[in-house]
Order: structure tokens, then C-alpha cells, then sequence
């Protein structure tokens, strides 16, 4: 359970940040 | 307000204390009756060796732990987010447990800007179709003329 | 329900009841482990005593008797530091936001929110593209409409050259010549028919 809520956190932490970096690279090649 | 990390060191250190008190030589001499009847000055430097390893090597393990968590850092670090949300009453934004949604609010500033760029981007076009329009209209209007100078002089010469 | 404080396990990198565990183990094992020296120790000068009717059996029940006497009490002191550990250090208040979620303080926006911006944007895409379509075309009829007007005043400058021509030659205007030319011909083949039946 430990592990499992680490891991999910730790996810939560830093997921958003590289969905972000795909994002951004989209609205950047669409501006293109 | 002691910071979290001398709160963590007291909290450790006051039941390392009163464990050691309760552990008290009358205690210990109660326990190991038979052998303080036989030698109570052993019983007594044996005692003091226990209590001496005990406090050396929890502290010891526990500065490990402190060590290997970063636990300083990280409660100096949550001393200073506290401090800075001294004013917020509020209960603080928290994940929803839905974690589609909670990602969507890190794009929105950047969908935000990509959503400003395209409103520029749209009102310049729209001002040079404007222009080029005219440009095409006032065409169409010589060409139209030219075609009637020609159609007069052909008709002329007729 | 348990509660996992999965908000201070993404700021700590481990969950507070974890740290709290490893404080409890660290306290228990070194416990364990001296009292089992203290044991040794004891033994140990039993033996360089002469004649010692103590068994190592007795020796063992009274570590026991220490050893859970010792437990009991570090058990009973350890639950306040457990309470203090999780409700006042390991803890973040429910009004602090961690740094890395400091957008959805900026920008709280709901699903339905988002994607009503999203639809703005792909509106917005559609225009854009619609206008760089009409840009195209309208750029393309100019090109075209360059071309042609060339050709028609071209046209045009031919039939100012044959006025000019004409002019040059002492014909200020070619219609009254021809019609000059016209008459002046009859005139001349009326002329023509006349000596030609006077002849005869």
C-alpha cells in the first residue's frame, strides 16, 4: 500500500510536467 | 513556534529520555535480581553501559533516518510553504482523484496563451485579406475598363 | 478508514506513516539488540564466577522481564509521538498548496471549462486556416490579374500606334480619309463609266 501510494503520488508530481512538455510542443508546431 | 525539525528532534529525544528513566537502575537490578545479589557493582556498570548504548545507537539511527529522508531540508522546506500561506484560510486546492482532470489545469496558461496568439494571428489576416481584396476588386475595375477602351476602338476601326 | 495523507507523501517522497515506522524500528531493534548484549555480558561474568548456581534459563526469563517491561513502556510513550509526528511534522495544513499545483490556484478550471477553451481554439484554427485559404486565392487572382492587364494594354498600345502611324503619315483621322478615299473612288468610277460610254 505504501509503495502504491508513493508511486502514485510521485506520478501526480511529476506526470503533468512532461504531458505539459508534449503539449506545448503541439501548440508551438501549430503555430508553426 | 519551534520548526518542524526541532519539534521531530524533541518529540525523539523526550521519549528516548523517559524510556531511559523508566529503564532505571532499580529496575534493571529488580529484573536481574539473582545476579546484582552477586555482583551489584557489575550490575551497576552494566546498567550504565546498556543506558549509554541505548541513547548512542537510537540517536545514531535515527540521525540515519533523518539523513536518508532529507528530513531536514523537507521540513524547512514545508515550514517556508506554511509561512506563505499564512493568509489563505481557504482550504487549499487538493487532487480530485480524477487525474485527467487535474492535468488539464496545468495546459490551461499555455492553451491560454496558444488561444491569444491565434486571435492575433486571425485579426492580422483578416486586415491583409482585407487589403488584398481591395486590391483584387480595384483589378477586376481596370480590367473591366480596358476591356471597354478595347471594345470602343475595335468597333471604331469597324 | 485508514487515511494514506497522499498529499504529504508527494511532497515528502514517502508516506508519514512510513518515517513514523522507521522511528518506531529504529527505537525497537536497538532495544532488542542491547538487551541481547546486556544478556551476554551478564552470562559472560556468571561464568568467571566460581561455583554460580545461576542458570543461563534464569538469566534469560529475566531479560524477558526487562526486556517486555522496557516495550510496554516505550509502546505506550511511543503513541504520542506517533500523534505528534503525524498531526504536527509529517503533516501539510489544509491550507497550503505544494508548489507544483500552484496552477489550479492560478487557472481553477473545470472540465467543462477547459473545453470550452479548447473549442475557442479550434474555432479559431478553422478561421485562421480559412483566411490563409482566402489569402491564397486572393494573392493568386492578382498574379493573374497582372498578367491579363499586361496583355490588354498591350492591345491597347498597338491601337495607339496605328493612330500614331497614321498621324505621322498626314492622317489626322483615318475615318474622314476612308470615307474620303470612298467617295474620291466612286467619283472616279462614275467618271470612269461615263468616258467609257462617251466612247462608245
Amino acid at each position: 500500500f505504501e509503495e502504491l501510494v508513493v508511486e502514485t503520488t510521485k506520478k501526480r508530481k511529476q506526470w503533468p510536467k512532461k504531458i505539459l512538455k508534449h503539449a506545448v510542443q503541439t501548440y508551438k508546431a501549430e503555430q508553426e | 513556534p519551534p520548526t518542524r525539525a526541532q519539534l521531530f528532534d524533541t518529540v525523539v529525544d523526550t521519549v528516548l529520555e523517559k524510556l531511559v528513566a523508566a529503564g532505571s537502575y532499580e529496575r534493571f537490578a529488580s529484573c536481574y535480581r539473582c545476579f546484582y545479589k552477586l555482583q551489584p557493582e557489575v550490575t551497576k556498570s552494566i546498567h550504565e553501559q546498556f543506558i549509554f548504548q541505548l541513547q548512542a545507537s537510537i540517536k545514531e539511527e535515527i540521525q540515519e533516518v533523518k539523513e536518508e529522508g532529507k528530513l531536514e531540508m523537507l521540513f524547512d522546506a514545508l515550514d517556508r510553504l506554511v509561512e506563505e500561506a499564512k493568509d489563505q484560510q481557504e482550504p487549499a486546492w487538493r487532487p480530485s482523484g480524477t487525474p485527467e482532470e487535474d492535468a488539464l489545469s496545468a495546459m490551461v496558461p499555455y492553451l491560454l496563451k496558444h488561444h491569444s496568439y491565434l486571435q492575433r494571428v486571425l485579426k492580422e489576416k483578416v486586415e491583409d485579406n482585407k487589403q488584398l481584396a481591395e486590391a483584387v476588386l480595384a483589378g477586376r475595375g481596370r480590367i473591366k475598363e480596358l476591356q471597354q477602351l478595347i471594345q470602343a476602338r475595335r468597333e471604331a476601326w469597324q | 478508514s485508514v487515511s494514506p495523507m497522499a498529499y504529504e507523501a508527494q511532497f515528502f517522497g514517502f508516506t508519514p506513516q512510513t518515517c513514523v515506522l522507521r522511528v518506531y524500528i529504529a527505537f525497537q531493534d536497538y532495544l532488542f539488540e542491547i538487551m541481547q548484549v546486556v544478556e551476554n555480558v551478564i552470562l559472560k561474568k556468571l561464568e568467571a564466577v566460581p561455583g554460580c548456581k545461576v542458570s543461563p534459563l534464569r538469566i534469560r526469563k529475566c531479560t524477558e522481564k526487562f526486556f517486555v517491561f522496557m516495550k510496554e513502556q516505550f509502546n505506550k510513550l511511543f503513541s504520542n509521538l506517533e500523534t505528534v509526528l503525524l498531526q504536527l511534522v509529517l503533516s501539510i495544513p489544509p491550507n497550503v498548496l505544494l508548489p507544483e499545483d500552484k496552477v489550479h490556484e492560478q487557472y481553477p478550471y473545470s472540465k467543462e471549462q477547459f473545453q470550452v477553451l479548447q473549442g475557442e481554439v479550434q474555432e479559431l484554427q478553422r478561421q485562421c486556416r480559412a483566411e490563409a485559404a482566402a489569402g491564397q486565392a486572393l494573392r493568386a487572382e492578382l498574379e493573374e490579374q497582372k498578367v491579363v492587364q499586361a496583355e490588354l494594354e498591350k492591345i491597347l498600345q498597338w491601337f495607339a500606334g496605328l493612330e500614331s502611324i497614321c498621324r505621322e503619315h498626314g492622317t489626322s483621322s483615318v475615318k474622314e480619309s476612308f470615307t474620303f478615299l470612298t467617295q474620291n473612288s466612286k467619283k472616279l468610277q462614275d467618271v470612269l463609266k461615263d468616258v467609257e460610254k462617251k466612247s462608245r
